[in-house]
């Protein structure tokens, strides 16, 4: 984008080329550099320079007020509780080990809760890392019931008057009806023993995941109310564009990032980091 | 669907003799949009689009197809060619015994799954004898959750010791393998980055010592535009010799597919249809055309 050169529609191209590169999708793409083409129109912008700011502002605004760290304040006396879901190897147990970790490192308690009694070695995984996070771990045996461990994760964290329990569920596709339903159960065996609980229900998303990430946060919403999202693996190529879209549709708050495989590897979602790589 | 966009495309197109160039024009662009929809990469589409405007150039329309009907079939044959339709996407498993297959991707695609079905149907289609090899010394639990699946299957499983590196594990496991008669051996490798360099290095001295007769490249199907980075990488880096694509019981489209057959132009011998062990398929080019086409 050299200055000097005009607004013309191999303009429009290229740029359409980066949004769709980066997952934000057709349809998006094409609503954000509508509303680019009227505002350029509106301020009689004509320099091919001052059209990237714009759109960078733009996707910025659409980001911004999601932008929402993980606040573990509203639990009142008893421990905050966060339920992670989503959909097969997107990285929730890597997740709960990080965010365990964090809250660790601030001197809080913290329970672990392992409620994917299904996978193989899944108990053992979430154990090694409730273990590096210097968590209490809680854990029933291979084929349980997840509710169970959830609602035993609960009731160690009141017990001990810890601050706060991570419950993993096992991964499942949103078009499974059955695992939908045992997620709702969790969740309401959850609320049962602790009113308000879970406080958090926490969607991972994978950065380098499609279109369907849309379908996963519509599905998981509309069965469980999600009320927080992390979008895990954005170290790698894929810039995770698909959250435009679903911050525009769902408007569920933005947590957290996932940028590697080791513990400290979480960060809280930032709009203007989040924009500066996606057009990079 | 595509049909009923491509309808209201051609809804004034009555009975005429030929596509024009404005109607395939047209009619390719609800394709194209379908095709990024289906999370096709940017770059496969438009050279998709290209070809199908080639095809479909002074097509006639007949009394058997509608001209929505005629641009899809052309589409899908298309498509169908692309995806692989009568090429041979069998398991290359001839060879001097043990046959060493390497299974490689992102992370948390489905590798350490697949080997466990991939080792199933070996034995059960195929009347082999295959050895389970975990080579990832990385991540927590990786070992067991092989070993465990191997369990289950009644299939053996390698257990490398503490802090044993995978080049370590591929010596050891030719030696065991010809004592313990085994024909096949499976080897699940570490979820990597194709930008880790170091851990892309270490495929690449996997590979140089193993010398694999395969190196399945293990994808989610749900994976978008990066899929032809990510197909890029390994592949420039070890040399796919085919593809096993995952998670294809979700309802993802699947368009990683294309952009992945484009860039390495290697076949897609599996697919994964779910979490249990024989929720394995072989590869269908036809039926993923139309998944893709939606
Ligand atoms: N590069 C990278 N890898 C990650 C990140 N988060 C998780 N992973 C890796 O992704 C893989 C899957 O992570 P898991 O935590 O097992 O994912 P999961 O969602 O719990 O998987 P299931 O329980 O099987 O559904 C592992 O190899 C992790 O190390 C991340 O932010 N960056
Ligand atoms: N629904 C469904 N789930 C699958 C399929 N294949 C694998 N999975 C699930 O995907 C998740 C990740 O599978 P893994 O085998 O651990 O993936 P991986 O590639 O070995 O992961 P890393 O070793 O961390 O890179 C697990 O929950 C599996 O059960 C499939 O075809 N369908
Ligand atoms: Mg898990
Ligand atoms: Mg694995």
């Amino acid at each position: 984008l050299r200055p000097g050169r005009g607004m013309d529609e191999a303009l429009y191209q290229e740029l359409e080329e980066v949004l769709i590169v980066a997952d934000v999708g057709a349809e998006a793409t094409r609503r954000l550099l509508e509303g680019i083409r009227r505002e350029t129109k509106k301020q009689g912008m004509t320099d091919a320079h001052d059209i990237l700011p714009l759109l960078r502002r733009e996707v910025s605004e659409i980001l911004r007020p999601y932008e929402a760290p993980l606040s573990i304040k509203g639990a009142g006396d008893g421990p905050f509780v966060v339920m992670v879901i989503g959909v097969n190897g997107v990285g929730k147990t890597t997740t709960i080990g990080k965010l365990a970790y964090r809250f660790t490192s601030q001197g809080k308690k913290v329970v672990v809760g392992a409620a994917d009694t299904f996978r193989a070695a899944a108990i053992e995984q979430l154990e090694i890392w409730s273990d590096r996070a210097g968590a209490h771990f809680v854990k029933h045996g291979s084929g349980a019931d997840p509710s169970a461990v959830a609602f035993d994760a609960v009731k160690a964290a009141q017990a001990k008057q810890y601050d706060l329990v991570f419950i993993d569920t096992a991964g499942r596709l949103h078009t499974k009806e059955n695992l939908m339903e045992e997620l709702k159960r969790i969740k309401r065996i959850v609320g049962r023993e602790l009113p308000h609980a879970p406080h958090e229900i926490l969607l991972v998303l994978d950065a380098t995941t499609g279109q369907n990430a849309i379908v996963q946060a519509r599905t998981f919403h509309q069965a469980l109310g999600v009320t927080g999202i992390a979008l895990a693996k954005l170290d790698g190529t894929a810039k995770g564009g698909i959250i435009v879209a679903i911050a525009q549709e769902l408007g569920i708050p933005l947590r957290l990032v996932g940028v590697g495989e080791g513990i400290e590897d979480l960060q809280d979602f930032f709009a203007e980091v989040f924009v500066d790589a996606l057009f990079s | 669907t595509l049909t009923e966009r491509l309808d209201q495309v051609f809804k004034k197109l009555k009975g005429r003799g030929k596509l024009t160039e404005k109607d395939i024009k047209d009619a390719l662009r609800e394709v194209r949009l379908a095709l990024l929809e289906a999370d096709v990469n940017y770059t496969v589409v438009k050279d998709f689009i290209a070809r199908a405007e080639e095809k479909a150039a002074g097509q006639e329309v007949t009394k058997s197809l509608t001209p929505a009907q005629l641009v899809i079939k052309i589409v899908h044959q298309e498509l169908i060619t692309l995806m692989g339709g009568g090429e041979n996407n069998s398991l290359k498993l001839s060879g001097p015994s043990p046959i060493p297959i390497m299974l490689v991707g992102l992370q948390g695609s489905g590798k350490t799954t697949t080997a466990g079905k991939l080792a199933g149907y070996l034995r059960d289609n195929k009347k082999r004898r295959p050895y389970l090899v975990p080579a990832d010394p990385y991540r927590p639990a990786a070992i067991e959750q092989l070993k465990k699946l191997g369990e289950s299957l009644g299939i053996d499983c390698y257990t490398p010791a503490s802090g044993e590196d995978p080049l370590q594990t591929v010596a050891k496991v030719r030696e065991q393998a010809r004592e313990k008669d085994f024909d096949t051996l499976i080897f699940d490798t570490a979820g990597r980055l194709h930008i880790d360099e170091e851990l892309m290095e270490e495929l690449r001295a996997i590979k140089e010592l193993m010398n694999p007769q395969e190196i399945l490249l293990v994808a989610d199907a749900m994976t978008g535009q990066d899929a032809v980075n990510v197909a890029k990488g390994f592949n420039d880096a070890v040399g796919i010799t085919g593809i096993i694509l995952t998670k294809l019981d979700g309802d993802a489209r699947g368009g990683a597919a294309l952009s992945i057959k484009a860039v390495t132009q290697r076949p897609i011998k599996f697919v994964g249809i779910g979490e249990k062990l024989d929720a394995w398929e072989v590869f269908h080019p036809d039926r993923m055309a139309s998944r893709i086409l939606g």
